[in-house]
């Protein structure tokens, strides 16, 4: 991978992550699942598809397309949806962080 | 991309931080997106598309896949419940993000996702593949990095501003007329996130913190005209339009066009080339010359009513290198709907015939449309062949775009020049009677051996 690629690669690793949706207490009707950004790190914000909670809208998916709908609140899902979040050891996240070496230590330049 | 060593790769396998609660804050969609996507796959072209997360013929059911095509263009802003390192968390965005019509056509990208979305996330997450902003209508884009299933909501980043978070990926997979695409379509995150602030500043006060904390955009502040136009080489696609037949074609002089047969074949027919680059321009011309149905080579030349001005004209190469960086320009899958597709591959094969190239192979994305279009070379904008055709397998009906042959340019360059100069036809004719190792391997068969010669 060219020289060029390594911000973005470490762009894509710190902010990559998996999203799934799942109904609380019915994990035999399955889950739904994608890919999505870390936009912040603390409080944790995420960008993720919208596909996977579709399946969970009090006024399904045709509040999607109807005019001139350009975002829903959150509360416009029903209350069994539960949502999850999982990234790498090395995403920007506090975790990420301590595993690179113990605090304290410092690598003084010559 | 160069060979150099980039960044230590993460070694898979380390453990994953274990799944974190987050609730919905916020289901959000980019208007620009919706309306460019029911222009460019609604109406009459709505019956031809499938976005499916499963192939065309897998089972899903009706419902389904109007719920999946009805979500296409939304996104979902969750906020992840603090952990227990909450107090050590760093505060601040984690990307950068490039402003909206920043990166030109034909820009490299690197898209991030996890095929099969938490299925195994061990293995699958966070994969990387590379690819090119293909086309851009608004806020929709199109680019050839290649998919899965999973990994719709991933980031798609670009090398220039470092690492700037471009888009979203908003459909891994698409079919046109049941044919893979082989484009994955995309939702620019500048807009996205804009509309993201909009509506967080509309909820209740909590949620209008958070728009404080979506990350910024950096470099060329908005207003600046939109992307450029991409590589200047890709100025010489032209669309051709010959009574109800559309395809590509490329400007080879400023009055001459050459396309395949198949978009314009018959001489002294009228036809209608469209340049978009680096205007808008629509020019009469007729077919001057087209390749009988017997010849392999399926070419045909356009001389125009008049000058295809401020076009540059590309330079042919002489030389052909297997595994050199290329792209193919062509109007394929849109058409006239938006201006021409820039694909990214390598040429991977070049067939010869006593040492002369007679056929080259890419693996490039080409779909319908982008026959006689042009096949340049990434690294110097040479100009290479002409797209003839790609691959379908027969038995299943299969298409494969990232197989398809292109005619070399340098089989047709002599007999240009000497119609450019004189108007003569006559090495242009000589088209017509390619020697019969040539017609075999346009046939796709297998070139005869020497015969095999009786014992007795």
């Amino acid at each position: 991978m060219g020289r060029q690629w390594g911000p973005a690669m470490r762009a894509a690793e710190q902010t990559g992550c998996v999203v799934s949706a799942s109904r609380a207490g019915q994990p035999e009707a399955g889950s739904w699942s994608c890919s999505g950004v870390i936009l912040s790190r603390s409080p944790g914000l995420v960008l993720c598809h919208g596909g996977i909670v579709a399946p969970f809208l009090r006024a399904g998916s045709g509040a999607l397309t109807a005019a001139g709908a350009a975002y829903l609140p959150g509360d416009s899902c029903s209350d069994d949806l539960r949502l999850h979040v999982q990234w790498g050891p090395t995403a920007a996240s506090p975790a990420g962080r301590s595993e690179r070496g113990l605090p304290g230590l410092c690598t003084p330049q010559c | 991309a160069g060979l150099e060593l980039g960044p230590p790769a993460r070694p898979r396998g380390r453990p994953l931080q274990p799944p974190r609660p987050a609730e919905l804050v916020l289901l959000l969609s980019c208007p620009a997106f919706r309306a460019h996507f029911a222009r460019l796959f609604g109406g009459a072209a709505a019956e031809q598309w499938r976005f499916a997360s499963a192939a065309p013929d897998d089972e899903v059911s009706e419902d389904e896949e109007e719920d999946q095509l009805r979500a296409l263009g939304w996104f979902a802003l969750l906020r992840v419940r603090p952990g227990r390192e909450a107090a050590a968390e760093e505060r601040g965005p984690a990307v950068a993000v490039a402003p909206f019509g920043a990166v030109p056509k034909g820009s490299p990208l690197l898209a991030c996702g996890s095929p099969f979305g938490a299925f195994c996330p061990d293995i699958f997450l966070n994969t990387l593949s590379r690819g090119v902003l293909s086309n851009a209508a608004g806020p929709l884009l199109l680019t050839d990095a290649r998919c899965l299933p999973g990994t719709e909501g991933g980031g798609v980043f670009t090398g220039r501003p470092a690492g700037a978070l471009v888009a979203l990926v908003a459909a891994p997979l698409c079919w046109k007329a049941r044919e893979w695409v082989g484009l994955t379509l995309l939702c620019a995150a500048a807009p996205l996130l804009r509309a993201a602030r909009a509506a967080l500043g509309s909820l209740h006060a909590g949620a209008a913190a958070l728009a404080a904390l979506l990350p910024p955009e950096v470099g060329a502040p908005w207003g600046l005209p939109l992307r450029d136009p991409g590589p200047l080489w890709a100025a010489a696609a032209v669309l051709v339009e010959c009574g109800t037949v559309w395809g590509s074609g490329v400007a080879v002089a400023p009055r001459l066009v050459v396309t395949c047969r198949h978009v314009a074949p018959r001489e002294a027919a009228r036809v209608l080339v469209r340049s978009a680059t680096p205007k808008n321009v629509v020019i009469w011309g007729h077919v001057v010359f087209a390749t009988q149905e017997t010849s392999p080579y399926d070419i045909a030349v356009v001389s125009l009513e008049e000058d295809l001005d401020d076009v540059p004209m590309p330079v042919s190469a002489e030389h052909f290198h297997e595994g050199e960086a290329v792209s193919v320009v062509g109007f394929g899958v849109f058409g006239q709907s938006c201006g021409p597709s820039v694909t990214s591959g390598i040429l991977s094969a070049v067939v010869r015939v006593d040492d002369t190239p007679v056929m080259l192979q890419t693996t490039c994305a080409v779909h319908g449309g982008s026959s006689g279009g042009p096949l340049f070379s990434a690294h110097s904008g040479d100009l290479l062949g002409i797209v003839a055709s790609n691959t379908r397998d027969n038995n299943t009906g299969a298409t494969y775009p990232h197989l398809n042959f292109s005619i070399p340019i340098t089989v047709l360059q002599q007999a240009l020049q000497r119609y450019s100069e004189t108007g003569e036809l006559g090495g242009l004719r000589q088209l017509d009677h390619a020697a019969e190792p040539v017609r075999v391997v346009w046939r796709l068969q297998r070139p005869l051996g020497k015969t095999p010669r009786s014992k007795l």
